[in-house]
């Protein structure tokens, strides 16, 4: 109903904002509805500036600011209808150390407000590095997935194995 | 209810049966390129009733099944169970009795789907209403697909209003 | 002409099989023209079949295996009609770091071959230490980009700064 | 030709004038994200005369031109100039005899770009004609846009021919 999807809208909003300024250490970011005044028709644009940088579309940020942007969206609507698990894969792929660093801070403080598990799939070793445990896929014999415990050290090496 | 352990047989690239215990915080997927940490995934996704083969990266239903390798041939069945703990007693009634939920979900070549739920046969909706109950489910906006983020990027925005609805 | 794409499919083809095996370390590749008998209408296709694993369309590939399995593609049209400059912008996102390592021997490669000048933006650490030299871009000042030339050790400090 | 020199000034984030010399082999270009790094590849496609703003991630060309940010105040042209050397005198024959070839581009707000090579006017045809003679050009496939990877994956195969033309 047009209602709920309106107070969908304000909680995932409110979200949005807080979660945008926690992945980039501050800006401004909102969410809009666009095309129609009818929220059961209307399209989502997400309105987005980086700490310094002036307010814009999604359009003009960069591939990096793009994915963080749409991934405190994806959090703010996690945020509000909490799961008992969630899974991201490879999402942090095209962050820098220092947006990798907040995002994991951003994940440990959702795990422990939310009584959530997350399987955090990666290629970071940083990422790698602020989990509880790590597993291993591996395909020893060729086309075969099995499956093996890692500690750190292990997945540092089975980086440089891979 | 709490996600326990996911166990896997035949399923994609897992032909030899494996069991994963899904513990508390963070758990780390880590491996090669194409060693099979997005079917782990589609595993997950696959118990809980996904319906889409396209989600599923496949061309039809059956493509899930171990489809061989140079050293080993194909199999005719895949299987994922899915074990719940339901010590909050938050399930549908019918199974609230129950220590442990296990869900599993097994399909033959050529023959289709069949959910149980311990032990006992039940249609598809039933499994996704016991997973939506909870929040969650195969087309759950907390399983973020690899590729998903870039897909959310670019669509228009009608189509991104959709995710405003799974909180609603 | 129909002549002259045909030659440019066989041609391409052909470094796009050498470099495929490269880049996997092995395994077989092709292109195929689908849908249409004729060159100038039909579409292209790529087959591709890691080593140890089946042969088939790309849809089945993991994202790493597909992200390699078109930068083949890409570097085949380059190899078949080399050009002055080529820029690559986080091409090796997607990638583990053995497969890295290959798509750094190759560029290695292909870069003693022919005369042509590398720009490749990249994240990853052990694509910068393969790097003859390393431009780093900043923004000290908010909103303002300043280029400043790196070696290796601040590179790799850079990372961490970023 | 030998694509010696790159020189920016306002454009997108650009806004103090910079120079870039690029070597022989590989050059890498690092930096944290939102830094700059695209644009610097848009500033050489756009001197080579891109004529598209959508592949500029832009809405019209006057986005190019340096936009401000909260302590400067946005600019009213952009110049991109690129420096390549003609030893080898494989140019078109009526800049053949020079040493070096400048290409420039400049776009004023409102009232669109204006090339000049060696500080001749020309038009963006010709531009176009100098780089497609040694096989490259701001759509040349060798100039590999971020996320590009992804669209060849994604497109449809007869989207996807296209990418032989140029090697044809
Ligand atoms: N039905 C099947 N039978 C056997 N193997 C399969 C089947 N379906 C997919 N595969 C294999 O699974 C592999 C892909 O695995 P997956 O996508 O999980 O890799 P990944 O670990 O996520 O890699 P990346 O890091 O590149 O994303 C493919 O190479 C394919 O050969
Ligand atoms: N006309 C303009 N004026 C000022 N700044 C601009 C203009 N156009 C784009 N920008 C800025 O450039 C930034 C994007 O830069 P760019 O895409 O080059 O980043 P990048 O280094 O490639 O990052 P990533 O590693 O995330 O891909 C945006 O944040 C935007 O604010
Ligand atoms: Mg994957
Ligand atoms: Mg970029």
């Amino acid at each position: 109903s047009r209602a709920r999807m309106k107070l969908a809208f304000d909680q995932v909003n409110l979200k949005f904002q807080e979660v945008f300024k926690k992945l980039f250490g501050g800006g401004e970011a909102e969410l809009i509805f666009v095309d129609s005044d009818d929220p059961l028709e209307a399209g989502l644009e997400m309105l987005a500036q980086p700490p310094g940088k002036k307010l814009k579309s999604m359009d003009s940020l960069s591939g990096g600011e793009k994915a963080l942007t749409a991934t405190a969206l994806i959090f703010a609507v996690f945020l509000t209808n909490p799961s008992p698990i969630c899974v991201l894969d490879e999402v942090d792929a095209p962050l820098d150390d220092a947006n990798v660093e907040r995002f994991c801070d951003l994940i440990d403080e959702m795990s422990e407000n939310v009584n959530t598990k997350f399987l955090i799939i990666t290629h970071h070793a940083l990422t790698m590095s602020r989990m509880d445990r790590l597993f291993g896929i591996t395909m020893q014999e060729k086309g075969v997935s099995q499956i093996v415990s890692v500690d750190l050290n292990t997945a540092e090496k089975f980086r440089k194995l891979a | 209810m709490d996600f326990k352990k996911l166990r896997i047989s035949n399923f994609k690239s897992f032909v030899d049966p494996v069991e994963i215990s899904i513990g508390e915080g963070l758990t780390g997927v880590v491996g090669p390129n194409g060693c099979g940490k997005s079917n782990l995934v589609e595993a997950l996704r696959w118990a809980m009733g996904e319906t889409s083969y396209k989600s599923m990266r496949t061309n039809s239903m059956d493509d899930v099944i171990f489809a061989g390798t140079e050293n080993r041939p194909e199999r005719n069945f895949a299987e994922v169970s899915l074990v719940l703990d339901n010590r909050e007693r938050n399930a549908p009634k019918e199974y609230n009795n129950e220590e442990t939920i296990e869900v599993t979900r097994r399909v033959e070549r050529e023959s289709g789907s069949a959910y149980r739920i311990n032990g006992k046969d039940i249609r598809a909706r039933d499994v996704q209403m016991l997973f939506a109950d909870v929040s969650t489910g195969a087309r759950s906006p907390s399983l973020v697909r690899q590729g998903q983020i870039d897909e959310l990027i670019s669509q228009k925005p009608e189509q991104r209003r959709r995710i405003l609805e799974e909180a609603a």
